[in-house]
Order: structure tokens, then sequence, then C-alpha cells
């Protein structure tokens, strides 16, 4: 009976397509679906604006940062490849830009030249850096980097810490320790801790938010490669479900290729 | 799932008793449980399609009989036609006629191709073969300097003059001759499929050296936009075979079948982790068993 008031189904069908290609995902994908099944005829021509509300609802709108401390302690992390280092190279610059003295520190002490790759992003953003081109234990460098922020007065220190698959127990035990070491020097350090997402990764980012959060407890997301053709749309179902906030989006392998998350064009960008 | 899929499965036919016919009816239901498991899988949402309906079409029509119950009928006609579709062709390495043999790596940002290098280098070596490492990566920070450390790990030769990318593959290419390196192995740098001047310069490559081979890596936890990147590159540099990196992870891997499904070439190697000996031989039946979950 509803049928001849409610949504043309060929019209649900390209829209159910854009969400699935977007990495929206199953369950998300079908929950949508079903809001805009409720929808009348009459309203179909404002269908795409009906989901893009939909999907306003599932993220909150601009995150903010919490800023007042001294130095703030960023732990950057995620498993291979996505964009760490690249990301802290990034950040380094943006942060110098809104005044803050920023130290970086390479404690990816397991990836062949982690440790120059990180070298040259503080040359480019013109930031100090710490690291130790030997070394063999992440945590030894994190505990200096800590000591070296404080001592040096430092607005900001970014960690940089090797990938790692989240199935891996013992090097996701290795970040913790992390961590506690950090907080020896300074104990409510880190004061983030930001998961590196790669927008072309499929539904294994959740698994990946899951797991970090678990061992580690994730702070903020960082949303990479968007200057490609994947659309990231995965984030929607982790903030869902774990609700952390969204903090950068990475749109390119340049220095000033950053930018803050802003909801209502992310959420644009996903359905073009 | 395949569990899942064959108690499902077994219940819809419970009621046909002994003999009796798949119709279809009775497996439109089960195929959509079929299509979320694949879409979670991350296979791309027209290979589902496709896949579901071919699948549909074999398995209407088919007798069930005393020795199998109808779960496993279906289940194993999902399989095999993932299976099928996975390995329909096994990748052999080329050689050149006159050495060296060229090996070209291709791929996105941080896909695993320099890794892939040295552990291809290191599965060369163990066939007697004396592959040389060319760097080509000039933009990225370090990423010479990355293959480098990663060949005195491995006791293999890296060649890296400060040229640009074609005089360095150019020279090696002599250097290769000249010191009997059978293989060169050619690491270049990560590229988005829509970076034109990037994809000149892969397409450069090809024309100026013919590679013997040429992979695309993928990572195998890519989602839904492995299908777009996988066709251009192919359009574009026609490789022969995919590289699957990361499969150590719990990625179901459903970018393997999107992937070959797109492009109709081989999946030739899998990644298993960090280290030069993190390198397997794809087994078409173990990654469909991966997909289904
Ligand atoms: N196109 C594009 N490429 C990016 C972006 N962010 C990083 N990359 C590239 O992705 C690749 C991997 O970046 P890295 O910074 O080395 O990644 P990582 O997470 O530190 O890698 P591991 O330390 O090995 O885990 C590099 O080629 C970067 O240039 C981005 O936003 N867009
Ligand atoms: N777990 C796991 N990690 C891998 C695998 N292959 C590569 N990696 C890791 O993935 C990250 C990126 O690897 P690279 O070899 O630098 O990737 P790439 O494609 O050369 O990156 P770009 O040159 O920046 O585009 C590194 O941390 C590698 O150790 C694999 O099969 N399993
Ligand atoms: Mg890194
Ligand atoms: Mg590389």
């Amino acid at each position: 009976f509803g049928k001849f008031f409610t949504v043309d189904e060929t019209i649900l069908d390209d829209i159910e397509a854009a969400l699935l290609s977007a990495d929206i995902g199953v369950d998300l994908t079908e929950e949508l679906i079903k809001k805009l099944k409720l929808v009348k005829k009459s309203e179909s021509t404002r269908l795409n604006d009906i989901l893009k509300d939909e999907l306003k609802t599932l993220i909150k709108p601009k995150q903010h940062e919490v800023q007042n401390v001294k130095p703030r302690v960023i732990l950057m992390v995620g498993v291979n490849g996505t964009g760490k280092t690249t990301s802290i190279g990034k950040l380094s610059s943006l942060f110098t830009k809104q005044g803050k003295n920023v130290l970086i520190a390479a404690a990816d002490t397991f990836r062949a030249a982690a440790y120059d790759q990180l070298k040259i992003w503080s040359v480019r953003s013109g930031v100090e850096f710490l690291g130790n081109p030997q070394g063999k234990d992440p945590a030894a460098v994190a505990f200096d980097a800590a000591r070296s922020a404080v001592a040096k007065n430092k607005d900001v220190l970014i960690i940089d810490t090797a990938g790692r698959l989240h199935t891996k127990s013992n090097l996701m035990q290795e970040l913790a320790k992390m961590k506690k070491v950090i907080k020896k020097v300074i104990p409510e350090a880190p004061h983030d801790v930001w998961l590196v997402l790669d927008s072309t990764i499929g539904q294994n980012s959740i698994l990946q938010a899951q797991e970090f959060t678990k061992s580690v407890g994730v702070t903020g997301l960082i949303l990479t490669k968007l200057d490609g053709t994947a659309k990231g749309g995965v984030v929607l179902a982790i903030h869902k479900k774990l609700n952390i906030p969204i903090y950068y989006l990475g749109v390119g392998e340049q220095l000033d290729d950053m930018v803050e998350f802003d909801s209502e064009k992310f959420i644009n960008a996903l359905l073009d | 799932m395949l569990e899942q899929l064959q108690n499902s499965f077994g219940k819809i036919v419970k009621t046909l008793r002994g003999e009796g016919k798949i119709t279809e009816s009775n497996i439109r239901d089960r195929m959509r449980d079929v299509r979320r498991a694949l879409l979670e899988a991350d296979v791309n949402y027209k290979v589902v399609k496709d896949f579901i309906k071919t699948t549909e079409e074999k398995a209407i029509g088919v007798k069930i009989t005393k020795s199998l119950s109808p779960g496993q009928v279906i289940v194993k006609i999902i399989n095999d036609e993932l299976t099928a579709l996975l390995g329909k062709q096994k990748y052999n390495l080329k050689t050149a006629s006159t050495p060296p043999t060229i090996i070209l790596l291709t791929g996105l940002q941080g896909c695993g191709k320099t890794t892939f290098a040295a552990k291809l280098a290191n599965h060369l070596k163990k066939q007697n073969h004396k592959p040389l490492l060319v760097p080509v990566d000039i933009y990225r920070p370090a990423a010479v300097q990355q293959l480098e450390i990663l060949g005195k790990q491995i006791d293999t030769d890296v060649y890296s003059e400060k040229k640009k990318v074609l005089k360095r593959i150019k020279g090696a290419v002599s250097f290769a001759r000249e010191n009997n390196h059978d293989t060169i192995i050619v690491d270049t740098a990560g590229r988005l499929h829509i970076d034109d001047k990037m994809m000149k310069e892969l397409v450069s490559i090809k024309k100026t050296f013919s590679p013997d081979n040429t992979f695309f890596v993928a990572d195998g936890l890519t989602g839904q936009d492995a299908v777009n990147t996988a066709k251009v590159f192919d359009e574009q540099i026609n490789f022969d075979g995919i590289v699957l990196t990361k499969m150590d992870s719990d990625a179901r891997g459903g970018a393997a079948l999107s992937v070959v499904k797109a492009t109709g070439k081989p999946i030739a190697f899998i990644g298993i982790g960090e280290k030069p000996e993190d390198l397997e031989i794809f087994h078409p039946d173990r990654i469909a068993n991966r997909i289904l979950g």
C-alpha cells in the first residue's frame, strides 16, 4: 500500500551503491536506506538533503581540541603505511604556524630509515627533532623526548611510532609500555593518542580503532589520503561505535596538505 | 561464516526430504547472507552483485543427493566459484632473453612496495639469482635510504645514482650487465591513479624499458576503492600481476577478489609480514576461505 507513496526503488538502489562504494559499510547503509524508505514520494527531490542530514547526525559538527597543557604530548599510532610520519611533519608545521614551540620525536626504531624520514620533515617544518639513529628501544626514545620537551619548555611534543597491526599483541603491548614510560616524566601524558587511518582501507579500520582503543585509548582520529578517490566513509561507523572525534584530514604528500576536519564538507564529499 | 552458511542453508532445505532441488525462492534469502558477508569482507559492491548473480544461476536447479546435504552443496558452489575467480591463472615470473630481467613495482602510497622489493630480492636469491635493487622514489623523504638499508639487511646490492628516474634505471641496467646481476627490481614512488604527472612517469618507464614483469602492489586491507585504482593502473601500464600485502592482518581481503575481477590479472604474491622472508606464493583456495570468513 505504502509503495505508491514512498520513494522509488531504483533511486534507493543508486543511493545504496553510493553509500557502499564510500566504505560506509553494510550495517550503516542498511540503517540509512531503511530511514529513506519511509520518505514520501512527494519529498523525493529532497532525498539527497535528507540523507545528508541523517549522515550529519552520525557525526558531531566541527571537532575541537583541548589546548591548555604544556607540553602537550601527542602520541601518533596506527597500522603500517597509513601516513603517521608524514602527518607528524604536516602537523608540526601547522602548530608552528599557530605560534607553538614544537618538538617531534622518532620513536619508530624498527622501520628502515624512519629516523631519517622524520628528520627531513623536521627540517621542512623548522621544528626541533629528537631520535636515536641506532636506537632499538622505542620507549627509551619516548622517555628522552618527554624529558627534553619539559626541559626545553616546549608547547607540543609529537611522538612518532612504528606502524603495527592491531592483531600483533606484543606490538600493542609495546605501545602500552611506551605510555607508561611517558607517564614517568609527565603523569597526565600522553594527553592525546591519535590514530592515523588510511582512507583507502575498508572495514578493517573499525577493528583497528577498536583494538587500538583497547590497548592504548585513542583520543582522536586522523584520516589520510583523501586526495585520492577513496571516501573514508568507514569513519562514520567508527565515530558512531566509539565516539572518537576526527581532528584532521590528510590531502596530499606535502607539508601543507593537512586540513581540519569539517563534517559538513566531509559529508558532501562522501556523496558526490 | 562458511559454517553459518552451511547451517542456514541446511535449514531451508530441511523441509525437502531425501532428494530435492534447490529452488529460486529458497536460495534467494541465503544469497542475501552471502552478499552481506562479501561486502563486509570489502569485496567491491559491483563485483559482489555479479558474483551473487552467477552463483545463484549455478545453484538453482542443482539436485540434492543423499551423499551431501543441501547446505554443503551450496557452500561448495560458492567456494568453488570464488576460488575459480581468484585463481584462474598462476603467475610465472618471466625472464628476459638478454639479462637483466626487469621487474617493475608500482602502486599507491604506503601499500608495501619497498618492503616487497626486498622480499622479492630475497626470494630470488634463494633461487640462485643475483638480483639488484633499484630505488627510484626520489620524492618521499628517505625512500632511497630505506631500500639501501633493506638491501644491506639481505646482503643484496642496491644501485642508486643521484639522477632522475629514467637515468637511474638506465644506469642500473648497465651496472647489472657489468656485474652479472641477472635481475633488477625497480621500486617506484607511491602514486595516486589520478595524478597525471606521476602516472605519465610510470608510462614512460614502461615504454622506455619494457619491464619483463610489472607488478601492481595493493594493500590487502583496501576497501571499495581497490577497483578504481587497479583499473586505472591496468589501463595505463597493463601490469602483469598483483601483489597483495599485509595479509598477516585480520582483514578479510575482499580487495583480492575486486582487483582480480576488475583487471583479469593474476595475484602473484602475498605479503604476510614486515621481514624479507614474509612472502608467500598465492593460494586461491586459502584466500577464498578467508574472504568468506
Ligand atoms: N596522497 C597522499 N599520500 C599520503 C598522505 N599521507 C601520507 N601519504 C603517503 O603515504 C606513504 C606512507 O606515509 P608514511 O608517513 O611513511 O606512513 P607511516 O604510517 O608513517 O608508515 P609506517 O611508519 O611504515 O607505518 C608515503 O608515501 C606518504 O607520502 C596523504 O594525505 N595523501
Ligand atoms: N604487517 C605487514 N606490514 C607490511 C607488509 N608489507 C609492508 N608492510 C609495512 O607497511 C609499511 C609501508 O611499507 P613500504 O614498503 O614503505 O610501502 P611503500 O609502498 O613502499 O610506501 P611508499 O613508497 O611511501 O608509497 C611499512 O611499515 C612496512 O613494514 C606486510 O605484508 N605485512
Ligand atoms: Mg612511519
Ligand atoms: Mg616505498
